[in-house]
């Protein structure tokens, strides 16, 4: 997977996943 | 208009698996919907086009024992770690609009598990009615349940078996009118009714 290759239409799911790992993260 | 509908789809889509996931008695790691789609371009441009189901939204929950994901990590050798690292820190940096990609951050530098690098790959994948877990639970229309590593193992589907090796132990291909759920985990579940159920009631937007 890179970047760059990543449809757009899936940059929406995308984005939710890398916020929600950000939480969950900083959480621990 | 058009872009507001796309975008309530994708709204309910997400609620719809988080709430699948969240309210269910077991532990699922995971829940994908793959969206039927037509490729008019492949099909030859006769109208009728080449059926597959394609990435339509994901709900990732995680695994709730922290230990068991590290552990899960530990087989990972440095490089692989380091790339998946790579590859978070660019995706971020191409979601928050072209920020420096090799940055430090929080969450590029925190080791991906393997379940989370399962779900970021699923993005990028698709399959053709009849193939792969997804395909065959669509054209067959019926439910695909492995259960236990040595399910995911013997199946003889590829993406069950890629699953199995980064910890899955339970993948559920249940169909619905015009797509598929997905769930993952990685514990050991027993086929329950109550999830089907679930599923018909909650994506089946035609009805």
């Amino acid at each position: 997977i890179t970047a760059v290759g990543l449809p757009q239409a899936r940059k929406a799911s995308l984005a939710r996943f890398l916020e929600k790992r950000k939480e969950r993260v900083t959480s621990t | 208009p058009a872009a507001a509908q796309s975008r309530l789809n994708e709204d309910t889509l997400q609620q719809r698996l988080q709430a699948l996931i969240e309210g269910a008695r077991e532990t699922w790691t995971y829940a994908i919907y793959w969206q039927l789609s037509y490729d008019s371009i492949a099909g030859g441009g006769d109208g009728e086009g080449t059926a597959f189901l394609g990435w339509g939204d994901g709900y990732y929950k995680g695994e709730e024992d922290k230990g068991k994901s590290k552990k899960r990590c530990s087989s990972v050798n440095a490089v692989e770690q380091e790339h998946r690292k790579r590859v978070i820190r660019e995706l971020n940096a191409l979601i928050s609009g072209g920020a420096v990609a090799g940055a430090a951050d929080d969450a590029g530098d925190e080791e991906v598990t393997d379940t989370e690098w399962f779900f970021l790959v699923s993005m990028t994948q698709s399959f053709l009615n009849g193939t792969g877990l997804p395909g065959q639970a669509f054209l067959h229309c019926r439910t695909i349940w492995l259960s236990g590593s040595g399910a995911l193992a013997g199946s003889g589907c590829e993406r069950a078996q890629q699953g199995q090796i980064y910890g899955l132990r339970t993948l559920v291909c249940i169909p619905s009118d015009n797509g598929v759920v997905e769930l993952g985990s990685t514990d050991v579940i027993q086929q329950s009714s109550d999830l089907m159920e679930k599923v018909n009631t909650l994506f089946n937007f035609n009805n």
